[in-house]
C-alpha cells in the first residue's frame, strides 16, 4: 500500500502563518494548503521552498484575469463612481486617475458629491487643480444626487471625456447610506443612460477580513466593476483580495502606492503575489 | 457565535463530561479560528491559546462539575484581562496646557477624533485648543478648522506657520498666554507610514519639543495583521500612552485591538463609534473581548 506523502507538520504551520500574515484569512489559507497537499501527494517530496512556489502559482490562478486598467472607449463621457468605507483613499485616488487621463490630453471633470464630511469639497478641489481637471461642486450639505445630476448635465454640455464622482466614505453596514449610493447611481443613469459605466470600490490594503463583507455589500448594493487597492506602499500585503476572489468575480483594476499624484499603477497579479510572502 | 460553537463542541462529550486533552485541543482550534477571523495577529493568538491551555489542563477545569462552562469562562476571562484597562483614563494633570498628540496611519480617523476629544473634554469642563499639524494633506487644516467651528472650539491657524514642529511649538506658546484660559492642547498630526523614517522622525521631534502628556495612536478597527507592525513601530518611536480605536460601530471584529494591546502593553482609552463629533466612548474591555471572540 502506498502511503500518501504528507506535508511535514512544521512546514505546514510555517506556510499557514505566511498566508495568514498576508491577511489571506484562515479559511482561505486552509483551502490553499489543501490544494498544496494534493500536489504533494502526487509527487515524492516538497520542501518549504517548493511549496511556497506552488502556493504562489495557486494564488495567481485565483487572481488571473483580475488586472484590468481603466480605458476610455467610444462612449463619452466615461463616468466613474468611487465608493468605499471611510478613509480608504477615494478622494486621493480620484486625483491620481484624473492626472493620468488629463495628461493624455483628455477632458476630465471631478464631481464633489461628498457633501457631508468637513472640507471634503476643498480637498477634491485641490486635486482637480493639481490634475488639470474641471471641478463641479455645490454647497456643503447639499443633496449628493442633485450635485451629480447637475454635474452630468454640465459634463455633456462641455464635451467631457471622463467624469469621476467622489462619494462620502460610509460603512457598508449603514443601510440608509448604502441606499443613498443606490439613489446616486440611479440618478446618474437617468441623466446619462449607461452612466456610471464604472463603479470602483476602494479598499485599504491595511484592512483585514472586514474587506470581504465590504466588497460583498457594496457589490450587492451597486454592482462593482472594479476594485482599487490602496496603501500598498506600507507593510500590509492586501492578501484579503484572495479571500474576496472566492466570493466575487470583480477584477482588481488599480493599486495605490503612495500619497503623490503619480502613485497609481495598474494591478499586476504577478508582482502582487511575488510580494505576498 | 463562538460560545454556541464551543457549547456544541462540548456537548459531544459523552458520559462523565470530563475534558480530555484531545477535547481541549479541539476546542482551542475553534477559538483559534475565531480569533484569526477576527484579525488578531497569529502570534498573539498563539500566546493567548497557550495561556488558556495551561489553565484548562489545571485543576479548576479538570475538577469542575461543569468543565465545559469553566473552559468558556476561562477564555472570556483571559481575553478580558488582556484587553483590560488599568489607567485607561487620560492623565491631563500638571501645569496647563496638557498636551494630547494624535498619531497614526493615513485615514485612521485622527482629525475627526481630535475634534471628538475636544468635545468630550469640553463636557468635562476643559477648554481645548485644536492644533492642525498636518501640512501635507490637501485641506487638512481646513478640515480641523471646520470641525472646530462646529464645536465652538478654538483652532490654531497653522497656515504659513512653518513645519509641523514649528506649528506645535508656536501653538503651545499661544495657548500658554494667560488670556486664553486654555488648559488642553489637542494636536492633529498628518497620517504617515510607520516605515517612513523621515516622517516618524518628525513625530519624535514634535514629542521632544513640546512634551505631550498623552500620545495616542489612532488605529482603524478594521486593521488586519499589519497592526503588529504599525503599533510596534509607533510605540518604539514614541512610547505611546494609549490607543483610540475608530470605526467601531461597523462589523469589523476589531482583533487589532488585542494585537496592539498584547504587543505594546498600552491601554485602549477610547473607541470611535461614528462620524459625528459626539461618537466617542471610553473603551470597554468586556465588550471588546466578546466581540473579538465572536
Ligand atoms: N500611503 C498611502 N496613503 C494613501 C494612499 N491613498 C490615499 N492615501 C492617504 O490616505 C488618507 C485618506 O485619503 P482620502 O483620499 O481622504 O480617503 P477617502 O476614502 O476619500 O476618505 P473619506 O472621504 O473621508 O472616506 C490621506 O492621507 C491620503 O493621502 C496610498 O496609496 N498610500
Ligand atoms: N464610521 C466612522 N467613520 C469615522 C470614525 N472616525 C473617523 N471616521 C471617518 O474616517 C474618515 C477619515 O477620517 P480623518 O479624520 O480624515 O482621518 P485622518 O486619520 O485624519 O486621515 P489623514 O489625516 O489623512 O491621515 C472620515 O470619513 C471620517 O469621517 C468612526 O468612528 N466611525
Ligand atoms: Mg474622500
Ligand atoms: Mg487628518
Amino acid at each position: 500500500i502506498k502511503r500518501r506523502k504528507e506535508i511535514d507538520q512544521g512546514v505546514r504551520e510555517e506556510l499557514e502563518e505566511l498566508l495568514i500574515a498576508a491577511d489571506i484569512g484562515v479559511k482561505t489559507s486552509g483551502r490553499l494548503l489543501e490544494t498544496a497537499q494534493e500536489m504533494v501527494s502526487k509527487q515524492e517530496s516538497a520542501g518549504l521552498g517548493l511549496l511556497k512556489e506552488y502556493l504562489k502559482e495557486a494564488i495567481k490562478e485565483v487572481l488571473v484575469g483580475k488586472g484590468k486598467g481603466l480605458e476610455i472607449g467610444v462612449e463619452k463621457p466615461l463616468v466613474i463612481m468611487m465608493v468605499g468605507v471611510n478613509g480608504v483613499g477615494k478622494t486621493t485616488t480620484i486625483g491620481k486617475i484624473a492626472s493620468q487621463f488629463s495628461a493624455k490630453g483628455l477632458k476630465v471633470m471631478l464631481v464633489a458629491a461628498d457633501t457631508f464630511r468637513a472640507a471634503a469639497i476643498d480637498q477634491l478641489r485641490v486635486w482637480a487643480e493639481r490634475a488639470g481637471a474641471e471641478f463641479i461642486s455645490q454647497q456643503p450639505g447639499s443633496d449628493p444626487a442633485a450635485v451629480v445630476f447637475d454635474a452630468l448635465e454640465a459634463a455633456r454640455a462641455r464635451g467631457m471625456d471622463m467624469v469621476v464622482v467622489d462619494t462620502a466614505g460610509r460603512l457598508h453596514t449603514k443601510t440608509n447610506l448604502m441606499d443613498e449610493l443606490k439613489k446616486i447611481k440611479r440618478v446618474m443613469g437617468k441623466k446619462l443612460p449607461g452612466a456610471p459605466q464604472e463603479i470602483l470600490l476602494v479598499l485599504d490594503a491595511t484592512t483585514g477580513q472586514n474587506a470581504v463583507p465590504q466588497a460583498k455589500l457594496f457589490d450587492e448594493t451597486l454592482g462593482i466593476t472594479g476594485i482599487i487597492l490602496t496603501k500598498l506602499d506600507g507593510t500590509a500585503k492586501g492578501g484579503v483580495i484572495v479571500a474576496i476572489a472566492n466570493e466575487l468575480t470583480v477584477p482588481i483594476r488599480l493599486i495605490g502606492i503612495g500619497e503623490r499624484i503619480e502613485d497609481l499603477r495598474e494591478f499586476d497579479p504577478e508582482q502582487f503575489v511575488e510580494a505576498l510572502f | 457565535n463562538l460560545t454556541e460553537k464551543l457549547s456544541s463542541t462540548f456537548k459531544k462529550l459523552k458520559g462523565h463530561g470530563r475534558l480530555s486533552e484531545r477535547n481541549i485541543e479541539e476546542t482551542l482550534r475553534e477559538v483559534r479560528m475565531s480569533m484569526l477571523e477576527a484579525d488578531v495577529h497569529f502570534r498573539v493568538v498563539k500566546e493567548f491559546l497557550e495561556k488558556v491551555r495551561q489553565r484548562a489542563l489545571g485543576r479548576e477545569v479538570q475538577e469542575s462539575l461543569t468543565p465545559a462552562q469553566q473552559f468558556i469562562k476561562i477564555v472570556n476571562e483571559e481575553l478580558t484581562r488582556l484587553m483590560g484597562g488599568e489607567n485607561s483614563e487620560m492623565d491631563l494633570s500638571g501645569s496647563p496646557p496638557a498636551i494630547v498628540m494624535l498619531v497614526g496611519l493615513q485615514g485612521s480617523g485622527k482629525t475627526t477624533t481630535a475634534a471628538k476629544l475636544a468635545k468630550y473634554l469640553g463636557q468635562k469642563g476643559r477648554k481645548s485648543y485644536l492644533v492642525p499639524a498636518d501640512t501635507r494633506r490637501p485641506a487638512a487644516i481646513e478640515q480641523l478648522k471646520v470641525l472646530g467651528e462646529q464645536l465652538g472650539v478654538e483652532v490654531y491657524d497653522s497656515r504659513g506657520k512653518g513645519d509641523p514642529v514649528k506649528i506645535c511649538r508656536k501653538a503651545r506658546e499661544e495657548a500658554e498666554a494667560e488670556a486664553k484660559g486654555i488648559d488642553t492642547l489637542i494636536i492633529d498630526t498628518g497620517g504617515r507610514l510607520h516605515i517612513d523614517e523621515e516622517l516618524m522622525g518628525e513625530l519624535e521631534r514634535i514629542k521632544e519639543k513640546i512634551e505631550p502628556r498623552e500620545i495616542l495612536l489612532v488605529a482603524d478597527a478594521m486593521t488586519g495583521q499589519d497592526a503588529i507592525n504599525v503599533a510596534g513601530r509607533f510605540n518604539e518611536a514614541l512610547d505611546i500612552d494609549g490607543v483610540i480605536l475608530t470605526k467601531m460601530e461597523g462589523d469589523a471584529r476589531g482583533g487589532a485591538a488585542l494585537t496592539i494591546r498584547a504587543l505594546t502593553g498600552k491601554p485602549i482609552k477610547f473607541v470611535g463609534t461614528g462620524e459625528k463629533l459626539g461618537a466617542l466612548e471610553p473603551f470597554c474591555p468586556e465588550r471588546m473581548a466578546s466581540r473579538i471572540l465572536g
